[in-house]
């Protein structure tokens, strides 16, 4: 829809301003990061997480370089 | 072991995925290194079944999201035998849960390990060696504008968000970094892949830290 487009228009703009941004004050390397567009540039970054980024997080054990064994969830 | 280290360099790491709309990366990391550790431990390396994680693993939310801990648990305590992609192929969008016999032929995970390596990246490097591509959930906030390179800012540790499979590592340039496949597609990043730099837990990677065993 006509709605959709101007937002999506909307949300490119600000990812190349948030480019500019990331881009800038990146220690300048020939390895450093770089970013730009990609298929994700008409996305808010709301939208990005909601539909990219899912995981349910749990916490895991810490590792004990003493006991190095494997830890299995038990419930 | 080695300064450099890639399972792709083994030929035991499978292409690069497109999740597409579905929020599965949680069965794609997890699918990613049981096809890895199979090939590894002397199988061939083939495609395995995301969808069917995604649709039978009851403790997650198929494409609305899940745990690769849950999945791995669901996965050693059913024994479930994940069969062949082209047996049950992915369709971006959950669907009813399809059984296969016993005598199916398939892939069981025997066991899984979950560590938090926050302070022990270089314990993570020889895990990675000695037993294949590592499950990691990483704060990919930054990633939605990610074109290559090695993160080394801009990546907070604070809210895990995302799944994906290191496959790698490279400590032989002026910043060690991880190799990690992603599944956002080839069109994504060096060609699915990101990069991140070693050492400082940058995006949380060493904070979830899944092995699978088969």
């Amino acid at each position: 829809s006509n709605e959709e487009l101007s937002e999506g228009r909307i949300h490119f703009q600000n990812s190349i301003k948030r480019h500019a941004l990331l881009n800038s004050v990146l220690k300048k390397s020939n390895n450093s990061a770089r970013y730009g567009i990609n298929q994700f540039s008409d996305l808010s970054p709301k939208q990005f997480k909601e539909r990219y980024l899912t995981v349910q997080a749990e916490a895991a054990p810490k590792f004990d370089i003493n006991r190095p064994g494997i830890h299995v969830k038990t419930s | 072991y080695p300064p450099r280290f890639d399972w792709r360099d083994s030929g035991v790491v499978g292409p690069v995925q497109n999740q597409k709309g579905c929020g599965g990366c949680w069965a794609f990391s997890v699918v990613g290194a049981i096809e890895s550790v199979s090939a590894k431990e002397g199988g061939k390396l083939q495609q395995l079944s995301v969808q069917q994680v995604i649709d039978c693993s009851y403790n997650n939310q198929g494409c609305n999201g899940g745990s690769p801990d849950e999945a791995l648990y669901w996965l050693t305590q059913t024994k479930l035998k994940l069969v062949n992609q082209a047996e049950y192929p992915y369709k971006a969008v959950a669907g009813i849960c399809q059984y296969f016999p016993q005598s199916h032929d398939g892939v069981v995970v025997k066991n899984y390990s979950a560590h938090d390596f926050r302070t022990h990246e270089e314990e993570m490097m020889s895990i990675l060696v000695e037993h294949g591509p590592l499950v990691v959930i990483v704060d990919a906030i930054s990633w939605q504008d990610y074109l290559g390179g090695i993160i080394q800012h801009h990546c907070s540790s604070h809210n895990a968000n995302h799944a994906v499979l290191i496959t790698g590592y490279d400590t032989t340039g002026e910043v060690p970094y991880w190799i990690v496949r992603n599944s956002w597609g080839t069109s994504w990043g060096d060609s699915g892949y990101v990069y991140i730099k070693k050492g400082d837990n940058m995006c949380g990677i060493a904070e979830n830290v899944a092995a699978v065993f088969v």
